[in-house]
């Protein structure tokens, strides 16, 4: 059955898209039956993988916003340029599905009941989220097994870590009871700079056995790759952003092996 | 009488805090009367001040939900470490914001209503938006005179200039018909790498007259000013950051003499 990891975090620009892109790739290349779902009105994940603006294209924005169960999720599923990688695309309609679904019946629920119909035929299923803490990725928090929080370490990105935690414990005692913190993901990590050092430090002691061992290094083939419509490990498979990602795909494994 | 200018753009992390605050900052050091307004949820810009959390001070969000004028603006700002710098403190109550408008008349106007009474005091006042084109920013962009746009050199930061472009006409050809765009500045500029230049290039190209000379470049000393509650110029005004940021605001003076 299949894993479903929100990828969120409210800061802009920490790494959410990369990570869930070159995570999800990794997991591909493994052999795994992986989905790829673009919660983000940007839609960064969709171009990544060479999916352009194409307004005659079915997005998540469509299956969202039906009546009933008009458009199930798996007539939206599109194949990548990778084996066992597949894409919900979203499109710039999705800015405004938060005040579309304001009024439905269980709003929250949406993209939850949208997955269960097609979850197992998925190993990880991983939700790229907009940076907000919006009504879209209040759906992926509810449709989740857990959150995996990309984060640079910088201070102004520190300083947004309490605010997503209380969200987590808010959706942990209501909507969904399930949910966990997968682990948090440095990224776009200096280790030459103090800040670098000094905010991964306050980390791992604030979330003992947290914070992912594997750090993703500033690597500029990782903001290459998706202008090719790639993710990395095609474009650059010998890139330290590739072999950094595989080491992460690795080790989220082995954490959830002996789950 | 003041020029009011929204430091937007949906796509996140790519240096809107860190412009609005140092380039208010220097305009103020060149003893302009400058207001800062935090209009992101995620309250950076206030904690970058020195304004952390605290349940007890009013901010934008009380102004902004309050009915009829019970709670002018000028009650909310603050001085800050600088003189002629003043503040409109955010707070996390702001996400809820744009659903408590929603229903209301004008909701699009209630940045521009509140700031009508206080703008003759300053000379600049600066908008800080959130990654995302909300009903917040789509509120500083009715309000504003200009928009200014930063943005990272790199392909996914590029893929969003046409959404945001195509929100400028769209509020310029109703809500707002003097909307101008400012100007896009250039940010954790790193012209060593290809991606960097050839960014840049496409820029100038596509936006001829309208990106600005000055260049910001990546400087750590930047990224730690926030943790010491400082801007720049404050905390390190010999770093290529403070520098880089006193010449935007010698171009930005210069681009509006000539208004
Ligand atoms: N490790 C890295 N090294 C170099 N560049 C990176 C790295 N990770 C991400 N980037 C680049 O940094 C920028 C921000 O990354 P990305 O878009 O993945 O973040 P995000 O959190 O999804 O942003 P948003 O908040 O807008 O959704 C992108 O241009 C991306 O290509
Ligand atoms: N020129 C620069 N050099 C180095 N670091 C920078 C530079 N500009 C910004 N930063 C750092 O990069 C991160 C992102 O910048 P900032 O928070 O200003 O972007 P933003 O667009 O306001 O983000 P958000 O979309 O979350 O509001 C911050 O940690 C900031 O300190
Ligand atoms: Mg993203
Ligand atoms: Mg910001």
């Amino acid at each position: 059955l299949a894993k479903i990891i929100a990828v969120a975090n409210q800061k802009g620009g920490v790494g959410k898209t990369t990570t869930a892109i070159n995570l999800a790739a990794s997991l591909a290349a493994a052999e795994l039956p992986v989905l790829l779902v673009d919660c983000d009105a940007q839609s960064n994940t969709s171009a990544s993988l060479g999916f352009y603006r194409d307004p005659s294209r079915s997005s998540l924005y469509h299956a969202l916003v039906a009546e009933s169960d008009d458009i199930p999720l798996s007539t939206v599923v599109r194949p990548t340029c990778l084996e066992n990688l597949w894409l919900v695309p979203a499109d710039r309609n999705l800015a405004g599905a938060a005040i579309e679904l304001i009024s439905r019946e269980n709003r929250e629920f949406q993209l939850r009941d949208l997955l269960e119909p097609i979850k197992s035929r998925y190993s990880y299923i991983f939700l790229d989220c907009p940076p907000a803490l919006d009504l879209l990725t209040l759906n992926a928090l509810v449709a989740a097994d857990s959150i995996l929080v990309p984060l640079q370490c910088e201070y102004l990105a520190l300083e947004g870590i309490s605010a997503l935690i209380e969200t987590l414990d808010r959706v942990r005692g209501g909507l969904n009871p399930r949910l966990e913190l997968e682990g948090i993901l440095l990224t776009m990590f200096d280790d030459r700079t103090n800040l670098g050092r000094q905010v991964a430090a306050e980390l791992r002691t604030h979330f003992p056995g947290k914070v992912f061992d594997t750090t993703i290094p500033r690597n500029v083939r990782l903001a290459e790759a998706p202008s090719h419509g790639k993710p990395i490990l095609l474009y650059d498979v010998r890139s330290k952003g590739a072999e950094a990602y595989i080491q992460v795909a690795k080790e989220l494994l082995a954490r959830n092996a002996n789950a």
